[in-house]
């Protein structure tokens, strides 16, 4: 019933698909359901509102974000499907971490302001909802070892509230399948990227700032000492995953393990990630589907995605085809689809785009339009519907995306 | 096994509180 309401279009600007060079909402006021929230503003890493200290260095190209999205896909995908987990279980006991471990983070645009330390210090740290493990880059840091970033690093010399995790304790184990040995008596971690990106360095703690009136006091976090490859710019990751080394983990106790996020449309306006605000499951607006889990990734969230439909009309996808479940990830950027419905909805949205010229394929996105020359562009409406009926309907921004059709599909039959 | 990516979540909230997900739209 909720599909057949849906609408069949959706009209917008075609000047709505530029990213804009102005910050729209510099500073807005962040939403604030009651006591035990922690909000944060959360912007576009390369945006007019992003932090002046982030925002400077150029954003990747469509080629490179694609190719790097890709990466983070089959990561994922390996790891739900069985494969990556073994590959985890193998690399602890051999000590050592295969260069497929992990995820590719250029993807990773999101990204939130806190202080770590005594006095805080700033830190632009990048937001994913699929790792588990935050870590900033630490002093010492030879510049052979470390990339360049805007903020000066966090020297834990420097913060009277700084201590390495000793080795043997439970903090320390706790880093399970993240250890990497000790050195001084000090906790050592490690988190290796598909791409051959990697941080290594001393586990510690300290005071988290999140906001004015919201800290997390022994902030369990990694302080890297040597980092390489596509980190470029940034001061370091919060991990939102779902193992207790995660933000969202460690702060069960405040927090009740609940956190919320908006991802803003473009660059130029601003979202935010709270922390807590635990609501009942009829909080008015919310469409409400069960969270699932991977026995064989425990990071990731995991919802069923049941149908989709294309102008108003359910695509003809067999229920099978969606029952290994939808992993709802911050990090990826395009929405990758089982093949057969990939397919189905590439078929139903072309024909609802004959009005305009097709383009060239960009990497992954084989479904492209020149759509210079118009200024309003009218889509077939995109809607997902996931178990217990909740639906979600796209807008333009969640349709197109680089002048494309912003889905792909997420391997081939029977891989 | 399929993802959701960040171009489709943008806009919504997502709330998540170890029970359930939330999808709200036009939250930003």
């Amino acid at each position: 019933a909720r599909a057949a309401e849906a609408p069949r279009y959706v009209t917008v600007s075609a000047a709505s698909f530029k990213p804009g060079s102005t910050c729209r909402d510099p500073d807005p006021v962040a939403p604030r359901r009651n006591g035990t929230s922690a909000v944060l503003r959360l912007t576009h890493r390369h945006g007019p509102c992003a932090p002046a200290r982030a925002s400077s260095l150029a954003a990747p190209s469509v080629a490179d974000t694609l190719r790097a999205d890709q990466r983070r896909a089959e990561y994922i995908l390996r790891r739900v499907s069985g494969a990556g987990a073994q590959q985890l279980v193998g690399s602890k006991a051999a000590a050592t971490v295969p260069a497929s471990w992990g995820y590719d983070i250029g993807t990773l645009n999101y990204v939130v302001t806190a202080s770590l330390g005594t006095p805080g210090v700033a830190q632009t740290l990048e937001v994913d909802t699929g790792s588990d493990l935050s870590w900033v880059q630490c002093k010492p840091c030879a510049a052979s070892s470390c990339y360049s970033q805007k903020d000066p690093l966090f020297d834990p010399a420097r913060s009277s509230s700084y201590a390495a995790v000793p080795c043997g304790g439970s903090a320390c184990a706790g880093l399970g399948l993240y250890a990497s040995g000790c050195s001084a008596a000090q906790c050592g971690y490690v988190v290796s990227y598909g791409d051959g990106s990697n941080t290594r360095g001393v586990y510690g703690s300290d005071t988290l700032t999140l906001t004015a009136t919201d800290a997390v006091q022994g902030f369990l976090f990694g302080c890297g000492h040597a980092q390489s490859g596509l980190l470029t710019g940034i001061d370091g990751l919060l991990g939102l995953g779902r193992l207790p080394v995660s933000l969202v983990g460690q702060t069960a106790g405040a927090y009740g393990g609940a956190f919320s996020y908006c991802l803003p449309t473009k660059p130029s306006t601003t979202g935010y990630l709270t922390l807590g605000g635990a609501a009942s499951a009829a909080a008015p607006g919310f469409a409400t589907t069960q969270l699932l889990t991977s026995p064989g990734a425990p990071t990731y969230y995991i919802v069923m995605l049941t149908g989709i439909s294309v102008g108003g009309q359910a695509l003809s996808v067999p229920a099978s085809a969606f029952a290994g479940g939808t992993v709802v990830d911050t990090g990826t950027v395009v929405t990758r689809l089982p093949p057969a419905a990939y397919a189905a909805l590439r078929s139903a949205f072309r024909s609802g785009m004959t009005a305009y010229p097709s383009a060239a394929p960009n990497g992954i996105l084989d479904t492209c339009y020149d759509l210079s020359g118009y200024s309003t562009v009218t889509l077939p409406s995109v809607a997902l519907v996931l178990s217990s009926g909740a639906t979600l309907t796209l807008g333009a921004d969640g349709i197109l995306s680089f002048g494309c059709l912003a889905f792909a599909a997420s391997g081939s039959d029977g891989g | 096994m399929a993802i959701l990516g960040n171009v489709q979540q943008r806009s919504f909230e997502v709330r998540i509180d170890g029970d359930s997900v939330g999808f709200r739209p036009g939250a930003c």
